[in-house]
């Protein structure tokens, strides 16, 4: 009489799309627009290619008295890395499928942005969604569904075409119920501040009342790209090293430590397997699972290991943020903004970077509500929404005195802060808001802590001058 | 060079914790103790037997200067249903299983958290978990770890064991690494929520220090449980017709309106079909995708469906509400406490009741920052972080004026609210607080409206006879 059944990951997600940002019909025209245009975003960037990205939303049913939904055609074309063919179907149509599950910054992270959003077009449609993708051979066109129940795709039709023009890259065209009037103006907020952070992309945004929304790229000059990098000993636990020993074809635990692991050279080596009580020419296989404790507990506490290697990740640089602010923000010669970035930290063994900026000047208008206005950005993706519930609100409202900084409630502030890392403290799988994890949010407190120092500089200057001014 | 991969979805919550609420080591023993206290209190409620659950933490490996977490290992003990022994090693071994994936109001929803748990405190000791588990007839014994990458449960051992006594319940016990002292505080804070919103538990919790914490129960009354029902069409989408079609044995549509749903008669079938412009002598299985769509369309539109059946619900009543907050914060007669329990409404065709509470009195200290002390709970599960994300806090602090109810910001007020629901609108998985879902919003502000006026009363009162009282 008690029934006990398993469910697929598309039909968790399917019953809670809640949780992956799909919560009500505005909701989900944003977050279906931002889980596409962040996977063109990454497919461009990961080939240091100028982002040269086309959405276009066009109503085909309107809304009207009874339903306040319409139905959309959601199109997004990119000149990304395009998708082998083999891997399309699964791509679009299998949660917890993707290319971005290694040690690399990117904005996708999960493996379920992309196929959700196709899940939520078709639970409110019954339409499938065309995928059509060349990296750089064949052009190879997907008409598909989701098995829902099983979390794989259904292929309805699978199409070779001719690729005249070499053309490479990836269309995506979808149709999904949603309310856009509602969630307009959150959109344009998105692609304009999705714009301040890769002033080399090119976006062009087609509205269904047939706008035109252009953000023009105000540079080439993109990123260093971020390299695939090993794990550091630091944030190791029981699993991962029982995993590393299945795979690790070496026969003892020296020459393990250093092929497996960022930081270890052979001198390291040796001294932490002395450190941990291990011989260091044991064979991994034979390791006990109290081993696998001792040696994790160990690798926490060593002190000797390099510090994480931060190449795995790609900060902007203080030139392009400045950039992509003046640009957005219409800043003049004689508005405030001061960027800077820190240098690499971590947490839990996973090397992050801050970046802030802050602005001020006439040209600001002040947040409605009267408090600072927060930009808040991770691995270059804008987070919208749950402000307060965000390291980010909480550094800025609560560990910040900014009355010491000469700063007022009425001063037209603007705070951008953006944080890189191989594993974002994300609270929920909506990628909304940070979670504050305590180095990060040391972080984030030192570096607009450094920024308003020159902020008070400016403040102090302006407020002298025009005291002369009235004599 | 980009290499594509496919994860389980134990990895996935492997690899975010966090999302799931495990994400320090003093959250998570407060997360291991929640998910496995949630599971117990729900097996005893689901056969209206007055829980007594016995709960230990034992310390057997000490945190030191190096290291601020100590190994500990968890146990808990109830007289719930029991676990039938083939479903023992899925229920703590893999996810997305479970028992509460039907149309019952349940404190579980997910089919996540024991195995979570389980994984939480495999990933940081290595060891096993133990799970003793009896329906009546024999006991079995289990001993047994999670094959992480393919989310399924590895048995080490498997005991029968004699059941002289014809003991029913479930015991789990388990290590795991964690900061007990760090998560004090809201341990003990999330066991005296618990007993004020279940005065019929009888709780004991033993923590590392060996001290005992002994919730006695107030009363052996236990509210009406809830029963199974079908969905409402209001809720209805493409996937679930699709699936109701698939598995429905009827031979035309009227007969399947009212089989599949509730609140359909023979007249509202007939009348609804035609409605949606469907023959009602249609073949569900010879349905096509429009015509899926055209019926999904008009389920929503259609006025005249009876309202959602509450029979899936077990709201608390105002009597037991009043006996468990009048209990655990010690309110004397002199004091005023109020309780109320809205009728049932309903939001995508999901039904839900709000109860509500207000206390006052001189024994109630104000909360610590000045504000307003918010007691939230959804299906029984106290919520403890995340207040100001919650759609709750929103009502308290933004939609009501309470100055018009003669409140200060010096009353030391308490205000608890509870949402009964088979779908309650948590934000995450991690279950802390709740997305502000119009009508559940609507909801909770007129029960603390309707509780207010009489809050007003009295407190006018009591200004009147201080008065007196001073001439
Ligand atoms: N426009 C695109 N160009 C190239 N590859 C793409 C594109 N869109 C999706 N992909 C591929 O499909 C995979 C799955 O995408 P999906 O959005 O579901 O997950 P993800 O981006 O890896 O993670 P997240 O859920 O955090 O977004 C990606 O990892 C990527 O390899
Ligand atoms: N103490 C218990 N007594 C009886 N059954 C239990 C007990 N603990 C777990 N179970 C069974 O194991 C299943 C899985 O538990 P788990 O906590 O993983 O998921 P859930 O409770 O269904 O959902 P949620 O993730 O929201 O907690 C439950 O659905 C229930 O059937
Ligand atoms: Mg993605
Ligand atoms: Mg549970």
């Amino acid at each position: 009489e008690i029934t006990y059944q398993s469910i697929s990951p598309s039909d968790f997600f399917y019953r809670n799309r809640e949780i992956a940002g799909f919560s009500n019909p505005s909701r989900a025209i944003y977050a279906a627009v931002r889980e596409l245009l962040e996977n063109s975003l990454d497919a461009c960037e990961s080939i240091s290619i100028p982002p040269k990205i086309y959405l276009r939303i066009t109503e085909i049913t309107p809304s009207d008295a009874e339903r306040e939904s319409a139905v959309y055609v959601l199109r997004i074309e990119d000149n990304g890395t395009g998708i082998p063919s083999e891997h399309i179907p699964r791509c679009f149509g299998q949660v917890f499928y993707g290319s971005k599950y290694n040690l690399k910054q990117a904005r996708g992270t999960f493996g379920l942005g992309g196929t959700i959003t196709v899940l939520y077009g078709q639970i409110t449609t019954h339409k499938p969604v065309k995928v059509v993708s060349s990296t750089g051979v064949e052009i190879h066109e997907y008409e598909m569904m989701i098995d829902i129940e099983y979390n794989r795709p259904m292929i309805l039709r699978h199409t070779v075409l001719e690729n005249k023009k070499g053309w490479r890259g990836t269309i995506v065209e979808l149709h999904l119920e949603g309310d856009y009037t509602r969630s307009m103006s959150k959109l344009y907020e998105y692609l304009k501040q999705t714009a301040m952070v890769c002033p080399y992309a090119d976006i062009t945004f087609v509205d269904p009342k047939g706008r035109l929304y252009r953000f023009e790229s105000a540079t080439n000059v993109m990123p260093k790209p971020p390299k695939t990098v090993r794990p550091h000993p630091h944030g190791i636990d029981v699993e991962t090293l029982r995993r590393m020993t299945a795979t690790s074809k070496v026969k003892n635990m020296k020459l393990f430590m250093i092929e497996q692991f960022q930081g270890v050279g052979v001198m390291t080596a040796e001294k932490f397997l002395n450190f941990a009580g291990i011989d260091p020419k044991t064979d991994p296989k034979s390791l006990s699972p109290d081993d696998v404790v001792k040696l994790v507990r160990a690798a926490k506490e060593f002190k000797e290991f390099l510090r994480p290697d931060a190449s795995c990740l790609s900060p902007l640089g203080e030139e392009l943020l400045s950039t992509g602010i003046r640009k957005e923000l219409n800043l003049t010669e004689k508005d405030f903004l001061r960027v800077y970035q820190r240098h690499p930290s971590t947490y839990s063994g996973f090397p992050f970077i801050v970046e802030a900026a802050i602005a001020l000047g006439r040209s600001l208008s002040k947040n409605e509500e009267g408090s600072k206005m927060i930009y808040r950005f991770a691995n270059r993706i804008p987070l919208l929404f749950d402000e307060s519930s965000c390291v980010v609100w909480k550094v800025v409202n609560k560990n910040i005195n900014w009355s010491t900084y000469k700063v007022s409630n009425d001063t037209p502030l603007v705070i951008a802060v953006h944080l890189c890392s191989t594993k974002i403290p994300y609270k929920s799988v909506g990628k909304e808001f940070l979670a504050d994890q305590p180095e990060v949010e040391k972080e984030i407190t030192n570096a607009l802590r450094h920024i308003a120092r020159y902020l008070r500089l400016y403040i102090s200057r302006n407020i002298r001058l025009a005291k002369e001014k009235r004599r």
